[in-house]
C-alpha cells in the first residue's frame, strides 16, 4: 500500500459519501445519473467476486464490502425510497448505458490476463468503470447548471483516478513484475474522460462563478 | 503481494 493508493481509496470513499450525503441531507438525487450508479453496482459486484475467497487485508475487505453496500444504496434509493425517486431526471437520464455494459464484456473477453471467470469479470468490471461516467458526464451536460455537491463528486471520482494511476506509475518503479497494463490502458482512457469537466470545473472555480459545461 | 494475479487493489 503506497500513499498514492490510500489517497485514491480515500478519494473514492468521498465520492460515495457525497452521494449518500445529498440524498440523505436533500431527499433528492436530481442531477445525479442512476445509469452511472447501475454501472458501479456492476463494476464493484464483478470486482469483488473475490472478497470471501482471497482475503488480502482487512483494510482491503473492508473497502470492498463498504463500496458494494453503498453503491447498491445509492441505486435503491434512486429507485425505490418514495421521496427521492421522484427528484429523478428519468427523461434526462437517457445514456443507453447498456451498450457500455456489452462493450466491456466483450472487450473482456478478448482481452484479460488469464482467460478465467474471475479474471474476465474483473477486466468487465475495469472496461466498465473507465466509462461508467459517461452517463453522468452526459446529464450534467443536458441539465446545464451543475449544483455543488454533483460537481464535487465528479471531480472526486476524477482526482481518485489520478492517484490511482500515479500509484500504477509509483508500482511500476518499486516492484518488478508489476504489470497491469489493462487497468493502466482502462485508467488512463477513464482520467482522459474528466479532462474537459477539470477544465471547466478550474475555469469556473477561478471565476468563482458557477460551473457551467457547455452544451 | 499474493501470486501475480491476485488482484490487490480495490
Amino acid at each position: 500500500m503506497n500513499a498514492f493508493r490510500l489517497a485514491g481509496d480515500m478519494t473514492h470513499l468521498i465520492t460515495v459519501l457525497i452521494l449518500l450525503l445529498k440524498i440523505y441531507a436533500t431527499k433528492s438525487c436530481s442531477g445525479i445519473s442512476l445509469k452511472t450508479q447501475e454501472l458501479y453496482v456492476m463494476v464493484f459486484v464483478a470486482r469483488y467476486l473475490d472478497l470471501f475467497t482471497n482475503f488480502i487485508s482487512v483494510y482491503n475487505s473492508v473497502m470492498k464490502v463498504v463500496f458494494v453496500t453503498s453503491s447498491i444504496a445509492i441505486v435503491w434509493c434512486m429507485r425505490i425510497h418514495p421521496l427521492v425517486r421522484r427528484t429523478y431526471d428519468k427523461e434526462q437520464d437517457t445514456f443507453r448505458h447498456y451498450f457500455l455494459v456489452a462493450g466491456s464484456f466483450g472487450l473482456a473477453l478478448l482481452f484479460n490476463e488469464n482467460f478465467t471467470f474471475r479474471e474476465v469479470c474483473w477486466a468487465f468490471s475495469i472496461y466498465l468503470e473507465a466509462v461508467a461516467i459517461l452517463p453522468q458526464l452526459v446529464l450534467l451536460q443536458r441539465s446545464g447548471n451543475v449544483d455543488n455537491l454533483t460537481g464535487q463528486y465528479v471531480f472526486f471520482l476524477g482526482a481518485y483516478r489520478v492517484f490511482y494511476i500515479l500509484n500504477w506509475i509509483y508500482r511500476y518503479f518499486t516492484e518488478k513484475h508489476f504489470s497491469r497494463w489493462i487497468s493502466w490502458i482502462a485508467g488512463l482512457v477513464q482520467t482522459a474522460l474528466y479532462a474537459d469537466f477539470f477544465y471547466y470545473y478550474f475555469i469556473s472555480w477561478k471565476n468563482n462563478s458557477k460551473l457551467q459545461l457547455p452544451a | 503481494v499474493g501470486e501475480k494475479n491476485s488482484h490487490d487493489e480495490l
